[in-house]
């Protein structure tokens, strides 16, 4: 039996709807830890990784680990049928076929239940060690997904360049070229506003700007996002999901025939 | 030019 009662549900409609352009099908896992997931775009190019921790729901009851396949486009609509404000609640038995998502308004005036049919997904499951990366930069995550819908318009894909000057995002197309750099500035009135660059050693690579574009989606979910680089390594670009966890997508370079 | 990698090349399936 598995019962998890997620007070700000509105946490979950967020997250849905930051991964469900990348991924089609996955498996949510549900264990002691909690509520994760683990899943490829079909190019096997872009990876998700959602975690939201146990502690963070109100009610957090799995009596055996479970892993449960859904249709993230199904349950993206399922989910937008809850308030902002509703308490969500996440029902499933253990070998059932289908999830129940249960919708509670803050009032406890309107109480709405919708349930899923379950699929078989036979999902690759990668392991990611532990990395040191060469850089990692903190920015505003709206600072961010600006930068990528502007750079998109130029060209199709980002070279990111860290260096002691600053972050360099910088594209190539048929109409011409751009670069913007964002230099540290941690004196800034609020610490969500901060660049911050942490650099052991200059780092430069080469990523698709499309994938880029759609870890934004996951902006709602944070007011600052991290970017974990190395030249040997794919991108970690990561969203806080405050007191729960975070969604992290992990991005392959493009590398030089 | 450049050639897109795909994260097997990085992370082993477990």
């Amino acid at each position: 039996m598995l019962e998890l009662r997620l007070v700000q549900g509105s946490l979950l409609k967020k997250v849905l709807e930051s991964i469900k352009e990348l991924v089609t099908d996955a498996n949510f896992d549900c264990s002691s830890t909690g509520f994760s997931l683990q899943a490829m775009d079909s190019s096997h190019v872009a990876l998700v990784a959602l975690l939201l921790r146990s502690e963070g729901f109100e009610h957090y009851r799995c009596d055996r680990n479970m892993s449960m396949g859904m249709n993230l486009n199904n349950m993206a609509k399922m989910l937008k049928c809850a308030g902002n404000d509703d308490i969500i609640t996440i029902k499933a038995d253990d070998g059932g076929d289908t999830v129940t998502f249960m919708f509670e308004s803050p009032t406890q005036d309107k109480i709405s239940d919708f349930e899923m049919k379950l699929m078989d997904i036979d999902s690759e499951h990668l392991g990611i060690p532990e990395a040191e990366y060469h850089a990692i930069v903190k920015m505003p995550s709206s600072e961010f997904a600006r930068i990528c819908r502007d750079l998109s318009s130029i060209g199709d894909t980002v070279v990111i360049s860290v260096t002691k000057e600053g972050v360099k995002f910088s594209t190539k197309g048929d109409i011409g070229s751009a670069n913007i750099v964002c230099r540290q500035n941690t004196s800034v009135d609020k610490p969500e506003e901060a660049t911050v660059i942490d650099m052991n050693e200059p780092v430069s690579l080469t990523f698709a700007l499309r994938y880029m574009n759609s870890f934004t989606k996951a902006t709602p979910l944070s007011n600052t996002v991290s970017i974990s680089l190395s030249n040997e390594l794919p991108v970690v670009v990561e969203y806080k999901i405050a007191e729960m966890g975070y969604v992290r997508f992990y991005l392959a370079p493009k590398i030089e025939e | 030019d450049s050639k897109q990698s795909t994260l097997t090349r990085f992370f082993k399936k477990v």
